[in-house]
């Protein structure tokens, strides 16, 4: 892909913070 | 499913069909939704984004599903 070392970097931040946020949701609901 | 509405189930199976690093854009979930209006789009995107669904890739406008890969 064209996407940089930075870019890439990135996405996977966010993507741990969506898991972060959607195990704590599913917690919640527990 | 699992708590969304037909809206929001219907843009969350689109979002993980696609499977390029960068995700889905904005604008192409509109052109595949032609039924919503892009407020109640992106109202619906915020939903899925804040319940952890979905992420942000590359910008506020291209997104992945934390289900893909």
């Amino acid at each position: 892909t064209g996407l940089t070392e930075e870019q890439k970097r990135k996405i996977e931040e966010n993507k741990q913070k969506a898991l972060a946020r959607r195990a704590e949701r599913l917690a919640a609901q527990q | 499913v699992g708590g969304l509405t037909p809206h929001q189930s219907q843009i969350l199976n689109l979002i993980k069909s696609c499977t390029t690093t960068e995700g889905i854009s904005l604008q192409d979930l509109k052109s595949q939704l032609h039924s919503m209006n892009l407020p109640t789009l992106k109202k619906a995107v915020e939903f899925l984004s804040s319940e952890g669904h979905i992420y942000s890739t590359i910008d506020d406008e291209h997104f992945k599903s934390t289900d893909a890969d």
